[in-house]
Order: C-alpha cells, then structure tokens, then sequence
C-alpha cells in the first residue's frame, strides 16, 4: 500500500513544478515554482500532503493568499501533474478559464492544446477556444424546449489557410 | 483512447436522441448562458459511472427530460447517454461504447457494447481504460477548479491513495 | 419588529419582480420573473423566506438547478432589489460577471450604468467594463514589488467623440 | 452620497501611500491576475468596519504591506486605509473622512474627519449614511456571487431583518 502511494507521490511531485512553471511563464518572464510535500515523510498516511504554488516572483504565500486566477493555474497545474501519472484517456473541464486574464487564458488554452490527453473543454471566452480543433455549438430551441447541438470542425479552416 | 461521439436521450434538457461529435483532441463546448453545456459534462459523467448525486443535486429522476408543465412524477420517458470510446494504438481498432439508461420505471441499467452488465462490471471495463469514476481526477465542475487548489493535508493524501 | 420586517419584505419583494425582468429581457425576449414568499405569512420570523427566479422561457425551477450564468443573474436581481429598499450610498462587485455569457454581460453593465446608485466594479471582462464611467487600472510594478494606480476618465472620452 | 476617493497606505500590496480615485458613479477596476484588485475590494471592505476575518482568512497583521522576503512578524508598519465621502444633497457639502489603521503594534485605530473614535461610534457614524458593516449587503466579493442566489429560509429571513 505504502509502495503503490509513494510511486504516485514521487512521480506527481516531480512533474508538478515543471507544470506549473511552464503554466505560468509569459514572455519575458519566468515562470512560477510549486511543490508538493509530505507531512510525515515516515509515515506518510499519518501525516497529509502540502501543496505549495507561488507565482513567478512571489514566495512563501498559503493558497488561500493567492488571487483568483493564481489559485485557478495552481490547481490546472496540480491536475495536470496527477495526469501525467494516471493518464486516464480524456479530460473533462467546465469553465475553469472563469477567473483567468487575457494572459493567462492564452497560457492555458495553448498547454491544453500542446497536451498528449484529449480534453473537452466548456468555455465562454473566445480567446479560449480559439485554439480548439473542434468545436461543439450548443442552443436552446426554445419552441422545441430541447438543447440542439452544432459541430464546427476548426481544423478544415485550418487548412484551407494554408 | 479517446471519446469519439456521444448520444444523449431525454437527458437533461435533451429532448429525444441528439448526437454529439466527433469529438477532436482539443474540442470546445461552447454556446449562451442556460443553452445547456453543462448538461453535457453531466452527461459524460453519468455515462462514466458518477453517481447522480454528484451531478448538481440531482436524484436520478431529476436527470430524465422533461417539459416546463409536465410533473416530474409522471414522466414516462426513457432517458439514456452513450458513449462511444476508440483506441487506435491497439492492435486492431477497439471500440467500446458504454451505455447508461433511467428506464420509465425509474430503475438504472448498464450495458457495454449492447450487452447488459452489472454496474460494478460497468465500473471494472471503465477502469480497464483508466477511468475512475469515484474519484472523477479527470472531472472539473463548473465553479470546482479553485477549491481544487485548497485541497490540503489529509484530504490530499486521501486523494492520492486513490490515484494509486 | 414584526412591522420593520414586514415593511422591508414587502417593498424588496414588490421591487424584485420588474428587476428580474429587466435585467433577463433581452432583444426581442420577455424577462423572466421572480418572487418572494414568506413560508409562514402569520408569522414570519417562523418560517423561512423562498426565493424563486425562473429565466424567460422557463418555470418551476429550484434554485439549485439553475444554470451558472442565470444563478448570477438571479442573484444580482435580488441584490438590486435590496439596495432599492436600503439605499446604501454605493456597492462594490468582484468579478460577478464570471459566469456570464456576452448578451448577460451587455444587459448587467447597461443595469449599472443607468441605476441610481454608485456601483464600483472588478471586472475582467472589456465588454463589461467599456461602459464605464470611469476605469480604475491596477498593475503589479515588480521591481518595487508594489501594487499601482492609473486612473483613466472615460467621459473626457465620450465628450471628444461627441 | 458617494465615495469620492480613497488612500491605502502599506495595505496588503500596496506599499507606502497610494492615492485611488476621483470615483465616479460608475466606476470599474481593471487589470491582470494577482495585481491588486481584490485587495481595493478587501481595503474599502476594511475601512467600512468590515472585520479582518471575513477578507479571505486574514488576520489584522496579514493586512499589512511586506515585501516577499520579509517575516509577518517582524513588521514594523503601520497600515491604513482612508476613505473620502461626499453628499452634495446635503445643504452645504458634507464630507466625511474615515480612515482606519493597524499600528506598528498590532493595534486598530478608528478616525473621522481626523478625530480618534471608537470602534462602536465608527460603526455608528457609518450607519448615519447607510452603510452596514455587519450585514455586508452592498459587497459582493470575488466567487460569491452565485452563493447569494442559493441563499434559502431561515438565513434569508434573518438576512431581511438584518435590513429592516
Ligand atoms: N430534466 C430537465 N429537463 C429539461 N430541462 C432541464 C432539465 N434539467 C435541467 N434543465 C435545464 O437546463 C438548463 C441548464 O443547462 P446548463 O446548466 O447546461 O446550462 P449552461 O449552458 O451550462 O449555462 P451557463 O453558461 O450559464 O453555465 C436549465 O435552464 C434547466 O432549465
Ligand atoms: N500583506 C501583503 N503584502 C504584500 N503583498 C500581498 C499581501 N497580501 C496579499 N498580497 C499580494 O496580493 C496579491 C493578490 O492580489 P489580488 O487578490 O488583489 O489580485 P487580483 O487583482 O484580484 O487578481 P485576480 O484577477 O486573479 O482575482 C497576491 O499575489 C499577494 O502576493
Ligand atoms: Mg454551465
Ligand atoms: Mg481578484
């Protein structure tokens, strides 16, 4: 049991800080560092697990100090690092762009688009989507009182620029 | 692997069968307040396993169609989400559609390719391709993405054990 | 007690209604509507207060099975109709427009703009903000690792343009 | 009435004296993630009575500027926030300066118009122009807004005779 729980640990907390510096670097800039540590590095279901993010130039600040759209990356970036161990085969996120700057919805829309794991994403900023290949148009019929569905295939307009 | 399309029947706010796909590697759902995008994360995680009441407050007959004036009482219809999962890499194409139904009775069923299964066999094929529906890591619900962040101490651990 | 009570639910409750329907009404669409009822209408302070909004188009709907957006909407309307009734000299929103789709953007900042009541908003988004009569800009100066103000008067713009 | 402007001084990431306005009827605060918005709402908050607790699980010292290497505890400043308001229906312009500080001891401190006061005749001279510090219900603050629409019963009943 031990075993299983610390090969997960090991391989979550070595991805978790080239994440989230990627996540968080914009141009110019470095990105931010996390860390993941063990309370009881003995034991370690005795003690529990401390996640620590910090913002590029900023240090030693609990979770629940960090601004919205800081706290929306650390946690993007913590779930991206659990993924890359447990690789389930896609990803389901709804409006966790919410909380984000021009900035940083740029920064997340182009890991997700960079990233091995297929993801669907439900968004309602435009500089978010931009980058999908495909995209899945929802509305409401009202006289039919039923949700319809319009799929636009982004990748063909890709194309027919180049 | 990954999701190819998706089929919801009377779910939510989906009157009859809708269609729902190709999906691509980066899809987006997008479309006004109320259209009913969320709807289809609830779909997917129904199909997936996740339990009702995970899925905003819902008992299972909240989950089934219905009009503005009926009664949720007296709804007869059967309600249904399927999903269609593909995996290239192995050797032959592997296509797995799972399907999860609310009969008019209200009683749930299970089938994997057509064929009825028992919900904890459900569970045992959705994990054969690493899907872990108690523990939804590959979820996030609107509003969830900051709290995500919060998870400290024992709750993480718990978390990771999961994971692992 | 029983008379201040019942004093500030009825006007709230009467200036919820028309509220609701205005900020909900979009081009073309009616508004949807919204109440207020006492549970316990001899004894108020017994029961609890129920409040229902249900978006155009839409009835009978629990609170909790509202969408994200018309939650938001639902939730200013009731805000709006409080301050009709105690009149606070203004109100301050962080970022309420999260959850909300560009037409509810549109309808929110033009409620603002014509109340009556100073209203200073946090908002990310430029189609919120761009009817403004004022734009507070904050930016983080690293070196001097400070927070700073710039302050930008829209209406010496409006002015020029007219 | 209407707040005209405000100074914060070393508050939270604002550090020495920064001057925020003139503030019109309808004003916005823009900027990028982590610059400083929430702590203008966390300022106006706190010089309007609000408590330290309630602006995102802050101690009074947390309120405080320091700089990343620094320790909390050792902090040497004083912080304050000054808020300007101004009635032009009143006959002949009445203008109220509150301002409320944490001294380099960890103390609070209440003024108006320059005049030391308590915290109670604070609160009280506030709700002379109808703010109410403890009821809160002319702020909404970052992720709490949905919660106001879901609020049920009882809490919404003691909320109106807050009010009233
Ligand atoms: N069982 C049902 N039958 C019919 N309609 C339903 C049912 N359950 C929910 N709905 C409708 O679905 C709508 C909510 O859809 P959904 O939450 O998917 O919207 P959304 O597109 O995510 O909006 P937002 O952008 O505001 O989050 C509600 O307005 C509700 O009326
Ligand atoms: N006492 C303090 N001293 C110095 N800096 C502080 C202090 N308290 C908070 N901060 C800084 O303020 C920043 C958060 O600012 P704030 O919450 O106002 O951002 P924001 O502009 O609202 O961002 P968002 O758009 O993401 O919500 C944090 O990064 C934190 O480092
Ligand atoms: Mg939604
Ligand atoms: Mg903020």
């Amino acid at each position: 049991r031990k075993e299983k729980f610390m090969e997960c640990f090991q391989k979550v907390s070595a991805a978790i800080g080239p994440v989230y510096s990627r996540l968080t670097a914009n141009t110019g800039a470095d990105g931010g560092s996390a860390y993941l540590d063990l309370e009881d590095t003995e034991d370690p279901f005795n003690g529990g697990i401390k996640y620590t993010a910090m913002p590029p130039a900023k240090r030693f600040r609990d979770m629940h100090l960090l601004s919205g759209g800081e706290k929306t990356l650390a946690a993007m970036a913590l779930l991206f690092a659990v993924q890359a161990f447990q690789r389930p085969p896609f990803m389901v996120l709804d409006e966790v762009d919410a909380a984000l700057d021009a900035n940083n919805v740029r920064a997340l829309s182009k890991y997700v688009e960079q990233a091995d794991c297929q993801t669907i994403v439900i968004s309602l900023k435009d500089r978010f989507f931009v980058r999908a290949d495909a995209l899945v148009g929802v509305w409401k019929n009202k006289p039919q009182e039923t949700s319809s569905i319009l799929t636009l295939d982004l990748q063909k307009y890709q194309e027919s620029v180049q | 692997g990954r999701v190819h399309e998706m089929v919801v029947e009377n779910f939510k706010s989906y009157h009859d069968r809708v269609r729902i796909g190709p999906f691509k590697k980066f899809t987006c759902i997008i479309g006004p307040n109320g259209s009913g995008k969320s709807n289809l994360m609830d779909a997917v995680s129904f199909v997936l396993g996740v339990q009702a009441r995970q899925l905003r407050g819902e008992r299972l007959r909240d989950l089934v169609y219905r009009t503005e004036k009926e009664d949720p009482k007296k709804n007869q219809r059967t309600a249904s989400v399927e999903l269609t999962y593909v995996d290239d890499a192995v050797e032959g194409d592997q296509t797995l559609v799972f399907r999860r139904l609310i009969t008019r009775s209200g009683e749930a069923k299970f089938q994997v390719n057509n064929v009825n299964v028992s919900q904890a066999d459900y569970h045992k094929r959705l994990e054969g391709i690493n899907i872990l529906s108690k523990v939804r890591n590959f979820l996030v619900f609107q509003g969830d993405v900051e709290a995500t962040a919060q998870r400290q101490g024992k709750d993480l651990t718990a978390f990771f054990e999961q994971i692992s």
